[in-house]
């Protein structure tokens, strides 16, 4: 990081922050992250969304709502969505404008999204991290202290792998790793209950988890109405493949 | 960028320079970039892939190749596999260990690879780019002359919006979108013939391609053997679905 670095601080009136991320792209964070928080919400918990995707803000689409936040008392308002309190760059550009930014400037704004935004009274605030583990990795382990990481992936090879860089990532910053989620685990034909492993058998993400000590927390089928309710802005509260989480 | 900038320039002796992209994670960038540059060699072009994916290098995984590259009069030399040319940070890091560098370090990588590595006596150059719009992207178009660009998606509408803001960020750095491919376009039960649209309809890219002032160039299927080749290192290559590109 740069000199003068601000040392990391727990955000004010927030009770515990948990990233949702994976090395690799396209595996299912948003959509996992989303439906965690409403999960927990569903337990009556008082929960945020912090979407850190800055190239690809993914938030306003899964949750169907658009809208300028807020400024009041020079802290930025969270947006209210679904009983959950929400934030992404998505709500402060044009919807399919390019954010070309380089690494320093997605830096500071994931700090002002941590620090400027009025998160208090939260039980829980989930991070929707992009893939990759570079600045905006660092930015969010470096400013605030996060009590848990859950890593999402399918159970294709090339997804493991970079499943497998994020986990490392967060044992370096320190982060405890709560668990991996099996995402796009197998398609079901309604017709038929024939089952498909298009992107793999899960056997093989239990068999990462091992190798990483870490354990395999629930599992996603492949389902075409979970990617309509993304796309439609009314995400399907899956049946909590997340329960162990809600203990965490 | 920073200050004192090396111009863009050629690279020596590499015919065309092609970027296959999308701002989406995970909707097969990478298994594209494989597929067109193998269905590229077997016309006879001599083709070199570089994968820019920094923090997820998956092409030594693709290719199902490992090694380290050698150095010559101050020149790397490219790894041989499968008949092509390529370069990846996968062949200079251990397998899963995370790549935990800011985007100065990226940029200055990706730089390397582009002037530093012996590219000389290629047709095409085959370029895998990795999700998003920031340091790696712009490290690109301002360090060589891109001929022209391909965009991945599949038919969702998360994955589409990443796409457009992919594509308009060519035309911002003014790089020819030579069109999009659309991936796991349907699933085929194989015993029946049921069509599944899990990601979504088709026609949502070719609407949004029209939007966009541009064209869908070709559709792959979801498809367990695609996923499977890719684990393997042994890529399927599909029937040509770019065939229009090879006319660029
Ligand atoms: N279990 C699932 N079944 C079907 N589609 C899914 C599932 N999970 C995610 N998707 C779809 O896959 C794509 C990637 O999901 P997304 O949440 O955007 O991933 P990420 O945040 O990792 O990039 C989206 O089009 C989404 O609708
Ligand atoms: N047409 C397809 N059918 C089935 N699986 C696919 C297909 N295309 C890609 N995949 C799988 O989807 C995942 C993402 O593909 P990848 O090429 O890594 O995408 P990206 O480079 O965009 O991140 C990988 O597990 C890959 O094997």
């Amino acid at each position: 990081g740069g000199g003068g670095m601000p040392p990391s601080a727990p955000i004010e009136g927030v009770g515990r922050v948990i990233a949702v991320a994976s090395g690799k792209g396209g595996v299912g964070k948003s959509t996992v992250a989303v439906n965690l928080a409403l999960a927990l919400q569903k337990l009556d918990y008082r929960v945020g969304v912090l979407d850190i995707d800055i190239y690809g803000p993914s938030l306003p689409t899964l949750l169907g709502v658009a809208g300028r936040p807020a400024v009041s008392n020079r802290r930025i308002l969270p947006i209210e969505a679904s009983g959950l309190r929400i934030m992404s760059l998505g709500f402060l550009m044009e919807e399919d404008s390019p954010v070309i930014w380089r690494g320093p400037i997605v830096t500071g704004i994931i700090r002002q999204f941590l620090r400027d935004v009025d998160w208090s009274g939260l039980d829980y605030l989930i991070i929707d991290m992009p893939p990759g583990t570079g600045d905006a990795q660092l930015a969010l382990a470096q400013t605030v202290p996060v009590d848990g990481a859950l890593v999402v992936t399918t159970p294709s090879d090339l997804a493991l792998l970079d499943a497998a860089r994020g986990l490392q990532m967060f044992k370096t910053l320190n982060v405890e790793v709560m668990g991996i989620v099996t995402n796009m685990a197998r398609f079901v034909v309604p017709s038929s209950g024939e089952e498909f492993f298009i992107f793999g058998k899960p056997e093989e993400v239990a068999k990462e988890a091992k190798r990483l000590e870490t354990t395999v927390l629930g599992e996603i089928p492949l389902d075409t109405e979970v990617r309509r309710g993304g796309d439609e802005g009314q995400p399907v509260v899956l049946a909590d493949p997340e329960s162990p989480v809600s203990q965490a």
